[in-house]
């Protein structure tokens, strides 16, 4: 269950971003490259949430929110219609 | 939708609606399963051109390219990379991955919103008449969302960061499911940041009614929207062989031959424990070919188990209620002919089924009837409150019409959404607060449209405050669910009334700070705080937060029932003049309960100018009740021509 991959949504401090970085995007990149070398980005996002969502193993979601700058990594939900 | 203008009044008051050139210029986004383009609905006739600011874009993909956008469909985006990352890439076979509606429920809440008028609409001549969004001149934009596995959080916070991005000025989600905490719930996530830009966003309340505390949708910057009946009706009576008539409802297409056939319950044809349900596969076809069968309400879809009794060779269904649905009937386009009967009639039919050695029935169609009284009634399945997350915000907000109501549909499925349903309609007749919130989406666009400067708050006060609690024989709104008066926790604020809402006089106007100041109240970190509203903020210490001040148009609270003494609240509320330069208000409030007491400090506000905020303070005291107690009461500010209520909810 530790190796599963699911979907989280990661919740960014903007105004943390180190000065390094010109763009949030890269920054957004740059944290999901520190916790996994095989994680993909599913979006990247910057209006009505600064942060972005990829496909995590728990472990590296843990490990991405003891990191400067994440706010939240919170699992993705499902909604239904009604 | 046919029907639900007249009976907003949206017909009569064409000198008080906004000019079209201004509605013209709103875009209303939806959220959904997509859209059916070719649908009458996004007839573009007479529209003018695409409103300058606009930023949004067709998306080409299976079946859909920019060519099938125009002046009234004027965007349309699909959102399916978080659905692929755990469903694995959509078999395109089954689904379309581009913004086309494949499901039917996407095109019948944006053309709800702001379909254009179709003559002569209808479901296999039910609901007849001219099928219309409430507003009709304003642009839909669609966001595809939901897939055949569901709607994914990571593809709604894609489509409304786009969509926002794209300029829509009201956004309308009918799904649920979220967390019970702001910050964690995408929907509440997306909507601050709509709402912070100026965007209206109403929300579906939730079809797990009539159990209390079973809401969506509650973050105070939403508008939650809870399901009420129109009054219109398609009866079909169940004719007992002992002479007995039981009144339904069905939306069959077929004719009815009128004669007596065998009549047997399900339970009775079926080795199965659960064979009252009409699972599929669980009918004897020896013992139900040529008959009429009788299954009981739940578990699998009520049209399904029309379609389980054809497949067994039967040759009607009766479908009861039980006690999880009680009285409340929903027409369905059922395959055979069938009809849907309340649980007194259901328990009365299964005595006759049971007692009777030679049971027979026949099902006779009566078509639509319209006129039906009371109502509106509040719907049994539209979700109910008290708010279990936040108690001081009374949620749903308002009800609108959410049961049997037509609207566009997919050409790609048939009306009941069943694969062996090999019909195509052009417009299908559904159920649910899905339903509703788009009615509520299509009016804050006419009201946005007569007053641009309105914020979002604004404009949902103007709705809630304006509903109606009471039918014009004076009588309370009913709950369809107990047959009896309905409360504040069931319908909020009332029966929206659009034509009062575009004059409300006062208004209870809310800021971006405001909600700050409320997260506060809630005791949210400052890192929760961030995760939700994407900025630094830290709750001042030596302030005091009180989600009372919050300045909503409604007030509620819980109150300690162990508190073994009286309980007392304050709230402070600030009304903004939205109507003439000046005018001289007068409190009046009124409570149901005797252990009640309710006090409005100063009870008189005068305006000298438009524009112009007073504030007051009402103070409410509840005596010592036993848990799970409920009192109601309301707050009107009349100045002789027009009142601004508010409802006033309780629960110990």
């Amino acid at each position: 269950q530790q190796q599963e991959r699911r979907t989280y949504i990661v919740h960014m401090a903007k105004s943390q971003m180190p000065a390094a970085f010109q763009h949030h995007a890269h920054w957004y990149d740059s944290s999901l490259k520190s916790v996994s070398g095989s994680a993909q980005m599913i979006y990247s996002y910057d209006t009505v949430v600064h942060g972005f969502s990829a496909r995590l193993t728990a472990e590296e979601a843990g490990s991405l929110e003891a990191r400067h700058g994440i706010l939240a990594v919170m699992p993705e939900l499902r909604y239904e219609l009604h | 939708t046919t029907r639900t203008p007249e009976f907003l009044g949206l017909d009569k008051s064409s000198s008080l609606l906004p000019a079209s050139e201004s509605v013209n210029e709103v875009v209303v986004g939806v959220l959904d399963t997509g859209v059916w383009p070719e649908s009458k609905s996004f007839d573009d006739t007479g529209l003018g051109a695409v409103p300058s600011g606009w930023r949004g874009a067709c998306e080409s993909g299976t079946n859909f390219t920019a060519a099938n956008c125009n002046r009234k469909l004027i965007g349309a985006r699909f959102f399916s990379k978080g659905y692929e990352a755990t469903m694995g890439p959509i078999d395109v076979s089954k689904e379309s991955k581009s913004a086309r509606d494949d499901d039917g429920h996407g095109t019948h809440t944006a053309s709800t919103a702001a379909g254009s008028a179709v003559d002569g609409a209808s479901l296999f001549g039910y609901a007849p008449g001219t099928a219309r969004g409430m507003a009709t001149r304003a642009r839909v934009a669609a966001y595809k969302v939901c897939w055949l596995g569901g709607c994914f959080s990571s593809d709604i916070l894609a489509a409304m960061e786009k969509a926002v991005v794209d300029g829509v000025n009201v956004l309308s989600l009918s799904l649920g499911g979220g967390s019970p905490d702001f910050y964690r719930d995408s929907v509440a996530i997306g909507a601050f940041a709509a709402a912070e830009k100026g965007i209206f966003v109403s929300c579906s309340a939730g079809n797990a009614g009539p159990s209390s505390m079973s809401l969506s949708n509650v973050a105070p910057w939403i508008t939650t929207v809870g399901a009420g009946t129109l009054d219109r009706d398609f009866p079909a009576y169940v004719t007992l062989g002992n002479g007995k008539n039981f009144s339904g409802v069905s939306l069959y297409s077929g004719n009815s031959k009128g004669t007596l056939l065998p009549f047997v319950y399900a339970g009775n044809v079926s080795n199965a424990t659960n064979g009252n349900l009409c699972m599929m596969g669980t009918l004897d076809p020896a013992k139900v070919k040529g008959k009429i069968v009788l299954c009981d309400r739940g578990v699998n879809a009520r049209v399904q188990k029309g379609s389980v009794v054809q497949l067994a060779g039967g040759a009607g269904m009766v479908l009861a209620n039980t006690a999880a649905n009680g009285e409340e009937l929903v027409a369905d386009a059922h395959l055979l002919p069938a009809t849907a009967v309340g649980e007194k009639s259901g328990d009365a039919i299964k005595m006759y089924l049971f007692s009777d050695p030679n049971p027979t029935a026949t099902i006779l169609f009566e078509g639509t009837k319209v006129g039906i009284q009371p109502s509106p009634v509040v719907a049994a399945f539209s979700s109910r409150g008290p708010n279990s997350i936040t108690p001081a915000v009374l949620k749903p907000d308002m009800i609108a019409p959410g049961v049997n109501i037509l609207a566009g549909w997919t050409g790609g499925i048939g009306p009941t959404g069943l694969a062996v349903d090999d019909r195509r309609v052009a417009f299908n007749i559904i159920s649910g607060t899905s339903m509703s919130c788009p009615h509520v989406s299509g009016l804050a666009a006419l009201l946005k449209a007569a007053h641009p400067d309105w914020s979002p708050a604004a404009i949902r006060s103007a709705l809630m405050t304006t509903a109606y609690v009471a039918y014009k024989n004076g009588g309370k709104l009913q709950d369809v669910a107990t047959g009896k008066d309905s409360t504040p926790f069931d319908h909020g604020a009332g029966h929206v009334d659009p034509v009062s809402a575009l004059n409300p006089g006062l208004v209870y106007d809310l800021t971006v700070e405001d909600y700050l100041g409320f997260l506060c109240g809630l005791n949210y970190t400052s890192s929760q705080i961030n995760t939700l509203a994407r900025r630094n903020y830290t709750c001042d210490p030596s302030k005091s937060y009180s989600l009372y001040d919050l300045n909503y148009p409604s007030f509620a609270a819980s109150f300690d029932s162990t508190s073994g003494g009286p309980t007392t609240i304050k709230y402070t509320r600030t009304l903004t003049n939205v109507g003439a330069a000046t005018g001289t208000y007068k409190a009046t409030a009124s409570s149901g309960s005797a252990g009640l007491k309710i006090a409005v400090v100063p009870d008189t506000l005068s305006f000298s100018k438009a524009g112009e905020k007073k504030s007051f303070t009402v103070t409410v005291t509840g005596s010592a009740m036993p848990a799970s107690t409920n009192a109601f009461g309301q707050l009107e500010w009349s100045d002789g021509k027009q009142t601004v209520r508010s409802p006033m909810a309780f629960s110990w």
